[in-house]
């Protein structure tokens, strides 16, 4: 669980900055989700 | 532990990005896929707690078939030559769809039917 | 820039070894850090460029499942 809060954490900060590049908002459960399918990845 | 988060990244991740019962949303996972013809493809390569009935968010791959019949948008990562394929695949069955009685296709290979060929 | 730490990476990858001997090298962690970075950037951006098709400035799951199918199949 650990491991996947840490995969979790950088996604978010890899998700923040395609929103400052692309001007969106990306709602708690989408960043959750791609987190989830680099996990599974 | 190097590899896991640092107490304020930890605090940052768990105001941030955690999801938690009072946001009302339900954490998104991956389906588990069983292909019919190949043997077990993915071993858990550790015992996943099914999520209690409920609780997750199932991701659906084909909930949105219909638009996968052309190719969407990429930013720096191009369609694999397999994702050709597949939406090749995926406009094949819009255009079956859509067909009113017999089938184009089959008019299209009909010529090419050899019975010999077949026993 | 933000990205997957290799020690991170290490571990992601050391949990789908069988033997738990098995060693990553460093080039081997850095590559699949780029990896895994070039894949959240992917997911990323082709969930917003869905969400502005859709007029809206919110991505949220119903984007990513649109573009799910051939980002997979792209990786």
């Amino acid at each position: 669980q650990r491991l996947k809060a840490a995969v979790h954490y950088t996604v978010g900060c890899l998700c923040q900055e395609v929103e400052e590049d692309k001007d969106v908002q990306f709602s708690k459960q989408s960043i959750a989700a791609i987190s989830e399918i680099t996990f599974r990845q | 532990e190097s590899w896991s988060l640092s107490p304020e990244e930890f605090e940052i991740w768990d105001r941030l990005y955690r999801i938690k019962e009072s946001d009302g949303i339900k954490e998104p996972v991956l389906p588990r896929v069983q292909f019919e013809t190949l043997e077990k493809l993915e071993e858990t390569p550790f015992p996943l707690q099914k999520p209690e009935e409920g609780a997750a968010r199932e991701l659906s791959l084909s909930e949105w078939s219909v638009w996968q019949n052309q190719p969407l948008p990429t930013s720096l990562v191009d369609h694999s030559d397999r994702c050709h394929l597949f939406i090749g695949a995926m406009e094949m069955m819009e255009l079956m769809r859509h067909q009113q009685g017999d089938c184009s296709y089959e008019q299209e290979l009909q010529p090419h039917l050899r019975m010999e060929d077949v026993n | 820039a933000g990205g997957f730490r290799k020690d991170t990476v290490d571990r992601l990858l050391r949990l789908h070894f069988r033997d738990g001997r098995t060693r990553v090298s460093a080039d081997a962690q850095l590559l699949m850090a780029e990896l895994l970075k070039v894949f959240v950037r992917e997911a990323a951006a082709r969930a917003a460029r869905q969400a502005q098709a859709e007029d809206l400035n919110k991505v949220d799951i119903e984007q990513l499942e649109k573009v799910l199918p051939q980002l997979l199949l792209d990786f």
